[in-house]
């Protein structure tokens, strides 16, 4: 992970932020570090454009400082439901 | 705005405080809810009571780390709150190691969290606009909140106005002792059997119903509806026998013995006009009509027989028709409507509906059966 700044907010944190507001896969201890850098740049860079920041893909400062705001807990990325009846 | 996908089929809510927060005093922090609760009620017909015990809509609770749902607390900072979707349940968890204050800039803002999480429990998702309540982050106390009209725009998208829904009360009490819609569930799911339902030119399905019409969505029926056919469709009527989308991009409406042509939902010319002089050969008060894509022409049903209509042929109906429908192993007399969607024809009559498959020219066998349920199937009851 490509991180521009120096922060008490580690890049280990920043990937449990995007894991727990669901820009990457929910975190798991059997296949953790198996997330490509590619897929960390995707959801770096899809948070930054839900927050309305610098699309950049690379954790910088100020993607860090909006993941220390405090914030409400739900997902901001919903998976769709499997329940969808779209076979009529 | 962004809405969740899934909305409370009643506007009379309940909630129920079960666990205070330890740092305010209970007659406040109903205060405050009740305060954040109206942020959304100010826009809708939305109503929301408080209970003291029993079952209610959306529960309250304060909480410290784990509490029970899978999703502990994380302490001061960090997640300050969560609640659910109505699919979900709707409830409403802060955390309380937060210092919860109200009126003051200093800790967090209790009735501004408050009113976010409540969005939640109505079915919004978070808003990628800043200024908007729904936008995750907290932005510390605002002495003169108002909600964006981003949020303003999702909770109507929802739930509607209180305008529109005012206007489709005096419809309702004028014409038809059709119970409010919002009340309970919608119309169609009261009563699925539907008038007539069709695809327009740019690719939306629409069901018509009485005065009414709905748009669907993928799974069920998009919120916003229904809406007076009339509103969108100046000069037709309700209670429309048929309608379908023709290659040319126009939808032709019928009623009794007459006919009306639209681009979109504008009107195309002079109409309506005699179904004997636009479609010669095929009768008045027909029951449906499809067109259907395999040879491009146009299926009138009526009874128990069935018209093809060709425009570029002279004439447009073979002498060898009207044919019996009972010919289609499986469909069903006197339909309602009929509709091609997705590479099928699908027959609908009463409560249920039949899809058929073109190449056996038969009912399709499936599990389950067909007919199925339309509210169940098609307009997500």
């Amino acid at each position: 992970m490509i991180v521009t700044a120096s922060s008490d907010f580690s890049a280990i944190k920043a990937m449990r932020y995007l894991s727990q507001y669901g820009y990457l896969p929910p975190s798991n201890p059997i296949s953790s570090g198996i997330i490509s850098e590619q897929t960390i740049h995707r959801a770096i860079a899809e948070f930054q454009a839900f927050a309305g920041i610098g699309v950049t893909g690379v954790l910088d400062n100020e993607t860090m400082t909006f993941m220390s705001i405090p914030r409400c807990g739900v997902k901001d990325v919903i998976v769709p439901s499997l329940n969808s009846r779209s076979k009529r | 705005y962004a809405l969740q996908g899934s909305r409370w089929r009643v506007k009379k809510l309940t909630y129920k405080i079960s666990k205070y927060p330890r740092g305010l005093e209970k007659g406040a922090v109903d205060k405050e809810v009740a305060k954040a609760f109206s942020v959304w009620s100010i826009y809708t017909d939305l109503t929301f009571t408080s209970k003291k015990s029993g079952q209610v809509h959306i529960e309250i609770r304060f909480e410290r780390g784990e509490h029970g749902d899978g999703d502990p607390f994380d302490g001061p900072g960090g997640t300050l709150a969560h609640a659910y979707f109505p699919v979900y349940g709707g409830d409403a968890h802060f955390d309380d190691s937060e210092h919860w204050t109200i009126n003051s800039f200093r800790g967090t803002n209790l009735f501004q969290v408050a009113a976010h999480e409540f969005g939640h429990s109505l079915g919004l998702s978070h808003s990628d606009i800043k200024s908007a309540l729904m936008a995750p982050f907290y932005r510390g106390y605002d002495p003169d909140f108002m909600l964006d009209n981003d949020d303003i725009q999702g909770i109507q998208a929802l739930y509607g106005s209180k305008i529109e829904n005012k206007d489709r009360t005096n419809i309702y009490q004028r014409t038809t002792n059709i119970p409010l819609l919002g009340e309970e569930d919608s119309q169609l799911c009261l009563d699925s059997k539907i008038d007539t339902i069709f695809n327009s030119a740019e690719g939306h399905t629409y069901v018509f119903k009485d005065e009414y019409y709905w748009k669907l969505s993928s799974d069920g029926v998009e919120s916003g509806y229904p809406k007076l056919i009339t509103s969108s469709w100046k000069g037709l009527q309700g209670n429309i026998d048929a309608a379908f989308t023709y290659k040319n991009g126009k939808t032709y409406f019928f009623k009794g013995s007459k006919y009306w042509r639209y681009i979109n939902k504008n009107v195309d010319g002079d109409y309506p006009k005699d179904i004997s002089e636009g479609f010669t050969g095929i009768p008045d008060n027909i029951d449906a009509a499809v067109v259907w894509t395999g040879n491009g022409k146009i299926y009138f049903y009526k009874g128990t027989k069935f018209w093809r209509f060709d425009p570029s042929q002279r004439p447009p109906v073979k002498s060898s028709y009207p044919k019996l429908i009972s010919n289609w192993e499986g469909v069903p007399d006197n339909i309602d409507a009929s509709l091609e969607y997705h590479g099928y024809t699908y027959f609908f009559k009463d409560k249920a509906y039949y899809r058929f498959n073109d190449k056996t020219f038969s009912v399709d066998v499936a599990n389950p059966a067909f007919p199925r349920a339309t509210g169940y199937w098609w307009f997500g009851c």
